[in-house]
């Protein structure tokens, strides 16, 4: 993966208003979770506005009933991080559909408690990945479509 | 994603 330096992530994050915290999280984070990375992007709100934030975008290694998955997701974070959570989704590939449920929306959208009562400094990015980990090793968030179908025919009399 | 692991999910559920 791409070697991720923290002067070119400080520089990077220049409009983030807590940026030695925030470059020091995500230093600590993809040095633990290696197949996530910082990555700068627009992020378009509810009302319709952008706005260029980082996301930390990859996998994470899940283990569900023996086996280890890598469940694709994105975590954003907004320029006041970390005294606000972040914004996250499971990204499903073109292989996969979510399973919507507690934790789930139809957009993908992860809804945690620990999100929910996300406080600085005791929620970080390290803790709410090992959640998310926990989490979604009792209830995937995606699963593999099925095999596509051979062309359906009809039965003949 | 550019070198990082494949995404993979578990079978589909029933």
């Amino acid at each position: 993966m791409a070697v991720v330096n923290e002067g070119a992530l400080k520089k990077m994050l220049k409009q983030y208003k807590y940026r030695d915290l925030t470059v020091r999280e995500i230093t600590n984070v993809i040095s633990q979770y290696k197949d996530l990375k910082p990555v700068m992007d627009a992020y378009v709100f509810n009302d319709g506005n952008s706005r260029d934030l980082v996301s930390l975008a990859g996998t994470i290694p899940v283990s569900y009933r023996g086996n280890v998955y890598n469940i694709p997701v994105c975590l954003w974070l907004l320029d006041t991080y970390p005294y606000n959570p972040p914004i996250c989704f499971v990204k499903p590939t073109s292989a996969m559909m979510i399973k919507t449920g507690k934790h789930i929306d139809a957009n993908g959208k992860i809804y945690l408690p620990y999100l929910h009562e996300w406080k600085h400094p005791h929620s970080d990015l390290y803790g709410l990945i090992q959640v998310m980990i926990v989490v979604f090793g009792e209830e995937p968030p995606v699963f593999s479509r099925p095999t596509t179908q051979p062309p359906y025919q009809a039965f003949q009399a | 994603l550019n070198g990082g692991a494949v995404p993979s999910a578990p079978p589909t559920y029933t």
